[in-house]
């Protein structure tokens, strides 16, 4: 472009004077120096220090999904967009204008010895890629749990969901302080949202490593194998009920052929970058006109 | 892309918002940016004439400014620029594979006017 003067504006940094002149001409692609710039200006509006390049088994937590097409609906004016926002996000995140989510650490994963009527897994999450500008106002956990297949497996599970303060020293006993719980009846496959807004807070303020989140299920009517499987907290209990399915003959619950990568738990935060306006949270879209 | 038309029912070459879609894939960015796959931005063309029509949302500066450009056309006239805008929200994995769902500010051109 050509100022009113009629001088031409300096070429941006990483550009040669000849690129401005190509573009001028109407080359049809433009040089490669001139797009980077333009490419690192776009990645910095969107809030990317660079390009991403996600690998072959990147995954979308199908929650993720749902709220871009409720959202998407919100802002449209689309009915049949799936489950309603509000339903989606809870109060607390409505003035959030991001959401990030996080699988844990399967590789730092803790397997505490499981009880007969319990069982308990650490998740490690590493939240350090939340930008420094961005302060997280709520987060849940997201823990899938599958409807069991004999009726006389069914039962009530609790679910604590506690924040590791210090991992557990040589007795074997972690300090953690309970941030949620609730009773679930095994006769249904759903997602189940634990509020864990206090830890991820703190986490994402001080940067500093976590000690992650204790997920423990207690068996209420007794910890049968197939009542153990019920709550989806780890790897090695989803591959049990996969063998068992395939033992059975049959593919049962709400899996829908999902694996392991769908059905894991997630950390979901909400926060706000502090760079938009009110109308560009989540929760108060601005209707199409 | 399309050009807007010289005269005809927008007259004159008046300031108006025209249909731009944005495909992420022309820059090769679908890779990281699960949806949308590209979205209506519009954008603004056209000058802004004496006298500025009421659906412009002129400023009084402009509506000055213009006056000034009539009787003196070394003075510019105003510029037909986005007056509303909306956001639209992005869902892409970060340069850390995580899923990210954020909304972006001033996304879409909804009016344009002089200004």
């Amino acid at each position: 472009a050509e100022s009113e003067s009629g001088r031409r504006p300096p070429p941006p940094p990483g550009a040669t004077s000849d690129d401005g002149d190509a573009l001028a001409r109407g080359r049809a692609t433009p040089p490669h120096g001139l797009t980077r710039h333009v490419e690192g200006q776009l990645l910095g509006m969107f809030g990317l220090q660079r390009r991403p390049r996600p690998g072959p088994g990147a995954v979308v937590p199908p929650y993720m999904l749902q709220l871009y097409r409720a959202l998407h609906g919100a802002h449209s004016g689309a009915r049949d967009v799936g489950r309603p926002l509000d339903r989606l996000v809870a109060r607390p995140a409505s003035q959030a204008n991001t959401v990030r989510s996080f699988h844990h650490d399967e590789s730092a994963e803790h397997v505490p010895a499981d009880s007969g009527d319990s069982t308990a897994r650490r998740l490690l999450f590493n939240v350090s890629s939340i930008p420094d500008g961005e302060v997280i106002t709520s987060a849940e956990l997201h823990v899938y749990r599958e409807r069991l297949s004999s009726p006389a497996s069914a039962g009530l599970h609790r679910i604590n969901v506690y924040e590791v303060l210090r991992p557990a020293a040589a007795d074997g006993t972690p300090i953690a302080r309970l941030l949620d719980t609730r009773v679930v009846h095994s006769g249904r496959s759903e997602w189940e949202r634990f509020d864990v807004s206090p830890a991820a807070v703190r986490w994402a303020a001080t940067k500093e490593p976590n000690h992650g989140l204790l997920v423990e299920v207690q068996h209420l009517d007794g910890g049968t194998p197939e009542k153990r499987r019920h709550v989806r907290i780890g790897r090695s209990l989803h591959a049990e009920a996969v063998a068992a399915a395939a033992r059975d003959g049959a593919s049962e619950g709400g899996d829908g052929g999902e694996g392991w990568p769908q059905l894991r738990p997630l950390l979901v935060t909400f926060g706000h970058d502090g760079k938009t306006r009110d109308e560009g949270t989540l929760l108060r879209p601005r209707p199409k006109r | 892309n399309s050009r807007p038309n010289k005269g005809g029912r927008r007259g004159r070459g008046q300031c108006a918002r025209y249909p731009l879609y944005v495909d992420f894939s022309d820059v090769g960015w679908n890779d990281w940016i699960v949806a949308p796959p590209g979205y209506n931005a519009f954008f603004c063309q056209g000058e802004c004439h004496f006298p500025l029509p009421q659906h412009l949302n002129s400023t009084n500066h402009a509506i000055v400014q213009t006056l000034v450009n009539s009787v003196n056309p070394e003075v510019p006239r105003a510029c037909c620029i986005p007056t509303e805008l909306t956001p639209i929200a992005l869902l892409y994995l970060d340069e850390y594979e995580k899923v990210v769902l954020k909304n972006y500010q001033d996304m879409v051109v909804e009016g344009c006017g002089c200004r």
